[in-house]
């Protein structure tokens, strides 16, 4: 199920570019 | 994480399938002695007006095919090569009278552009790269991307072409500590860049900044996997891939292409769905290329599989023609054509 892939971002790409830069 | 997960597609048999959504519409002879080793399709302008073109790729030779009336074709230019072969044609999207070529023995050494002069129409070839390159992709907004180095000292470059293919800009990218197998675009992100590694994992790039976001680990049944497209969708990442070293299942056949659906916030992922070839159809695939919903695929065989990916099936069978394997196979970039070439120098162009 896609439960089990835990919580979904639909701003995962600016998400993850922000905490890439910390 | 598993692929006990992914839902196989149906597998109709071969005596169900059959050319019937494939109809030839038109034969390109490349008469070149050397072994054909790839074709592609692009837009060349010339007078002010741009035509469809084929490009095909022999061991030395590649040439730059236009269109005549009734589906005939007239070699225009031709590019020569003499010290080391061309392994593949490497399209890139949104460039008009430029393609590049990867030329190498076994990996891939160089990197080339292959234009025409403004002055003279005489065509011209220029070195982008050379050195140990494992991976190269051209990307919309006419940018090719490559990776090259060993794993202590890789490198992952993106270059960007000016409009009429000249002057172009460097960025690298931050390398992750693995070598790279294969580049991905993510569909409508264009500045998202995948890539799939020899450790399993696919990682993810933002290319406007050059940070490596994400390693994401997939499941370990299928080794050396390709990435052919991806797409973001509610949050979750769609991705593509393609199984060159799968083995031969029993019950299921050989997985060809599967779809796996991953949260990039995450990293979890699993499998959706395999398209393995149909019952009764030997081998394992060998080389293939998707576009939009449709995958397409040269078996071991000798034989061309399609699927549908979204009815999530093979839909036609392309049995070896005139007692010649298929060798390799493209979909058209400027129209809904299949390009499909056996080693002789035989391209046969199918409307599908």
């Amino acid at each position: 199920s896609l439960k089990d892939l835990g919580p979904i971002s639909l701003n995962w790409f600016e998400e993850l570019s922000s905490e890439a830069l910390l | 994480h598993s692929t006990e997960q992914t839902k196989v597609a149906d597998l109709p048999t071969c005596d169900s399938l059959n050319t019937g959504s494939l109809q030839l519409v038109s034969k390109l002879k490349n008469p070149s002695g050397s072994c054909s080793v790839d074709v592609s399709a692009m837009w060349w302008e010339r007078a002010g007006f741009k035509e469809p073109c084929i490009i095909t790729a022999c061991e030395y030779v590649v040439s730059l095919w236009k269109p005549l009336d009734t589906w005939q074709w007239e070699k225009i230019y031709t590019w020569h090569f003499i010290e080391v072969p061309v392994l593949q044609i490497v399209p890139v999207p949104d460039v008009c009278n430029l393609v590049c070529v990867a030329l190498g023995s076994l990996e891939i050494r160089e990197i080339r552009a292959l234009l025409c002069s403004s002055d003279d129409e005489s065509e011209k070839q220029v070195l982008l790269k050379s050195g140990n390159i494992k991976a190269v992709l051209g990307l919309t907004k006419r940018r090719l991307v490559s990776s090259s180095g060993t794993l202590c000292d890789q490198q992952v470059e993106l270059m960007t072409f000016a409009e009429d293919g000249g002057n172009k800009e460097k960025q690298f990218l931050m390398p992750p500590e693995e070598t790279i197998l294969t580049f991905g675009e993510v569909q409508g992100m264009q500045d998202a860049l995948l890539g799939t590694t020899t450790m399993n994992n696919i990682v993810i790039w933002n290319l406007k900044t050059g940070q490596l976001l994400k390693k994401m680990h997939i499941d370990d049944s299928y080794q050396a996997s390709v990435c052919h497209k991806a797409y973001s969708e509610m949050g979750l990442l769609f991705v593509i891939l393609s199984h060159p070293c799968a083995k031969e299942r029993e019950a299921l056949g050989s997985p060809a292409f599967q779809l796996i659906v991953i949260n990039p916030k995450t990293a979890l992922n699993m499998g959706v769905m395999l398209y393995c070839l149909p019952q009764g159809q030997a081998g394992r695939f060998l080389e293939g290329d998707v576009r939009d919903h449709v995958a397409a695929a040269v078996l071991t065989s000798g034989t061309i599989a399609i699927w549908d990916l979204l009815l999530g099936h093979c839909t036609a069978l392309l049995p070896p023609t005139s007692d010649q394997n298929w060798s390799f196979v493209k979909w058209s970039g400027t129209d809904s054509h299949l390009l499909a070439g056996q080693k002789d120098g035989n391209i046969f162009i199918y409307r599908y």
